[in-house]
């Protein structure tokens, strides 16, 4: 799967 | 955003003031390890350096100051206001053997090898075990007061809530991030026995005996 990085988690 | 990530937000926002209330209330820290609550902040302190570079969302930006604040709030309770009802006797956990290799293994495996990423990696792999000090002196003292379970079981529920965030995540939006899965899971087993004991126990009446 391709892995998206935007840390909008906590 | 999701039901499961806003439920666990909830559920870890709510551990957080449980634990600040029970020791500003009780005016006592007793069977509270503080070197869980340390590792706590240090967790939040290196996740959240992005406050000073990205803004997501009010929400994003106002849990994490109240995420930081009050673990360092937390912490000062503990080692300065009410340190003489600290137990540190019992809180004996060997932080170094969870930090060294924790710091050595997030320069080893992370998805960018830049100062922010590694310490965001840090804080996912140190928060999966920072609550090994904590159940640890409980193991020690062999009970726990029920406000202090009942912390524990909302904090154990935030990630495992977040797992299912992630499975929703990558189901509707192809997001997954593995270091986080893997970290989330090791986190949320450690949990399983405490989980165990809470439910099937019903110690709501009596104190947590292992």
């Amino acid at each position: 799967g391709h892995l998206i990085k935007h840390k909008d988690e906590l | 955003m999701n039901v499961f990530r806003l439920t666990g937000d909830l559920s870890h926002l709510a551990a957080i003031i449980i634990l600040l209330l029970k020791i500003w209330k009780s005016r006592s820290c007793a069977g509270i390890s503080g070197k869980s609550q340390i590792l706590f902040a240090i967790v939040f302190t290196t996740r959240y350096l992005d406050l000073l570079t990205s803004f997501i969302s009010l929400y994003n930006t106002c849990m994490k100051v109240i995420y930081i604040g009050c673990a360092y709030a937390t912490v000062y309770l503990i080692y300065a206001k009410f340190r003489a009802t600290y137990d540190g006797n019992h809180d004996s956990f060997r932080v170094e053997f969870l930090v060294v290799p924790v710091g050595g293994l997030s320069v080893l495996i992370n998805h960018d090898f830049s100062p922010l990423e590694i310490l965001w990696t840090f804080s996912i792999y140190l928060e999966s075990v920072a609550i090994l000090p904590q159940l640890f002196m409980i193991s020690k003292t062999g009970e726990a007061e029920t406000i202090t379970t009942h912390y524990l079981f909302c904090l154990g529920l935030y990630r495992a809530l977040y797992l299912f965030n992630w499975i929703w995540r990558f189901y509707f939006e192809g997001f997954f991030d593995m270091i986080a899965i893997v970290a989330g899971v090791v986190q949320t087993v450690l949990y399983c026995d405490f989980f165990y004991l809470y439910v099937t126990k019903g110690w709501f009446s009596r104190p947590y005996r292992l």
